[in-house]
């Protein structure tokens, strides 16, 4: 079904930014 | 203990449930943070996805008869919408000040809400496909009911060229959701109560050929015959009417799961 696929693209997507912003908190804890 | 109820939602929704749950941790410990790298192409990478689900999911409501899900989706698609916004916002905030704390809050805020609103969407989605493979069920439910008026060979024969296809879908339908689903004493009910119809299916046609023969015949034990074929009847249907109540649960319970 589409509505899954564009849950998954969504899914990945905020995944990547909370990664991408989870990183430079990382640092300094 | 299984948060998500079915094994998609939770293919869709953990790894990225994980992901938030880390920053809010991190955002905790590191209280003032540090500078926020610059967020603007993972923000738009989300916006995308989401446009793209606002299309399909208004696609989805115009296409659907689902009453429940006209009414539910919308208010779904609304928070994505809102969420992915505040990430936006917080993108914009962070690139003049990355050091920013409402900035911050607004990014977990927003991630928070794309989590909650797509977790709503999905559920809204499932409980859509639940209901058809319920009207799947009536339609058995249906079909069993007009049993008891079945007189001769004829009928019968009309009967079980009605009945098959209905079973078939019922149980291809009822298997797969079992096998999606994530509560595992919920998958057994299911998988008991499935093997129940698929046995009582043949056991019923051949009670009621009975009775049809005994009927025909003018023979003694026509009584106990319509007996048999109504105790046949009413089990199948006990045992969908399970089938329906189950497929429809969705909390986790935790004494059913001790």
């Amino acid at each position: 079904e589409m509505i899954l696929e564009a849950c998954k693209s969504i899914a990945a997507a905020t995944s990547a930014l909370v990664k991408a912003a989870s990183a430079a908190q990382r640092e300094l804890v | 203990m299984p948060v998500f109820h079915t094994k998609t939602i939770e293919g869709i929704l953990e790894p990225v449930a994980q992901q938030v749950e880390r920053l809010v941790i991190l955002h905790e410990e590191a209280e003032d943070g540090n500078a926020m790298p610059d967020l603007e192409r993972p923000v738009q990478a989300v916006s995308s996805a989401v446009t793209n689900l606002i299309k399909v999911g208004k696609e989805t409501i115009n296409s659907s008869e689902d009453a429940i899900l006209k009414q539910d989706m919308p208010v779904a698609l609304h928070r994505v919408e809102n969420a992915s916004k505040l990430l936006v916002e917080a993108s914009s905030m962070l690139k003049a000040d990355p050091y920013s704390g409402p900035a911050r809050k607004k990014l977990i805020e927003g991630a928070r809400g794309i989590l909650q609103g797509t977790s709503a969407l999905l559920l809204c989605f499932d409980e859509s496909e639940v209901r058809k493979i319920i009207r799947e069920c009536r339609k058995v439910l249906d079909y069993l009911a007009v049993a008891e008026v079945i007189e001769t060979m004829e009928d019968l024969v009309q009967f079980v060229k009605d009945l098959s296809p209905c079973l078939t879908k019922l149980s291809r339908d009822v298997d797969a959701r079992e096998k999606d689903l994530t509560h595992q004493f919920h998958r057994e009910i299911l998988v008991r109560c499935l093997e129940q119809v698929k046995t009582l299916a043949p056991i019923l046609i051949c009670s009621m050929k009975m009775l049809i023969q005994i009927m025909v015949k003018r023979g003694k034990g026509e009584a106990e015959a319509a007996a048999n074929r109504n105790y046949v009847e009413q089990r199948m249907t006990d045992e969908i009417n399970e089938i329906i109540r189950v497929l429809q649960l969705t909390t986790y319970d935790e004494d059913e799961w001790d």
